[in-house]
């Protein structure tokens, strides 16, 4: 554990808090994308199968079990008790798009062909592009609510800061890399830089988060 | 060796 990665987790940790109070404050999922979040869960389920074979530390479980517990809770908000104010119109992206092409990577790309190590390649590859599905939501709004971009924002620090956690460990733990994670994390990262321009140019400017038309 | 990739990350 370094403080890069231990403030991106609280970072990470931050985002999904952030999401849920803007859907209970709102008492509105308004302009987040129910695909994005399915396939966060699909991600935490397929990445977390390990916890009943491994064990890492009482850190790790914890939040394993938190990420998998909350992501099903605004599933169950959006899907459920906050219903009416969520516009599958506006959330179109093509989800098979990314399964189907990340399925195929982890077959090729893995550690070890196990069915555990499969779906831990794909739950990377995914996490990597599961975010498109709300990005392409905000560009076909053109805005977004403040607190929307704060979750985005937080989301994306969490990615940001697992860079320099991955050099510090390079560094510190005899050259090793994870060559997987870390080519999936850096196109992650990257999916944020025109999202992360707009926020520094203009939310934390104060202003509304609006796109050039 | 792969026991390198523990998945230790989150």
């Amino acid at each position: 554990m370094n403080i890069f990665r231990l403030l991106g987790d609280l970072s990470h940790l931050a985002s999904i808090l952030i999401l849920l109070h803007k859907i209970q404050t709102t008492r509105s999922c308004r302009g987040i994308s129910f695909k994005t979040q399915a396939l966060y869960v699909t991600v935490f389920v397929t990445r977390y199968l390990d916890i009943f074979t491994d064990w890492v530390s009482l850190y790790n479980f914890t939040m394993k079990i938190f990420f998998i517990a909350s992501t099903c809770y605004i599933l169950y908000l959006m899907k459920m008790k906050y219903r009416p104010t969520h516009d599958p119109s506006i959330d179109t992206f093509r989800v098979e798009y990314l399964l189907g092409p990340c399925a195929l990577l982890a077959l090729l790309f893995h550690y070890r062909f196990t069915v555990l190590e499969v779906l831990w390649s794909f739950s990377i590859f995914l996490e990597s592009v599961a975010i498109l599905p709300q990005l392409f939501m905000l560009q076909r709004t053109g805005e977004a609510e403040t607190i929307t971009t704060h979750y985005l924002a937080a989301l994306g620090a969490y990615r940001a800061l697992y860079i320099p956690n991955w050099i510090y460990r390079y560094f510190t733990e005899s050259g090793q890399i994870d060559p997987i994670a870390v080519t999936a994390g850096l196109v992650q990262t990257a999916l944020y830089l025109d999202f992360f321009y707009v926020y520094f140019t203009k939310v934390l400017q104060g202003q509304k988060f609006e796109l050039p038309a | 060796d792969d026991s390198g990739h523990g998945h230790d990350e989150l």
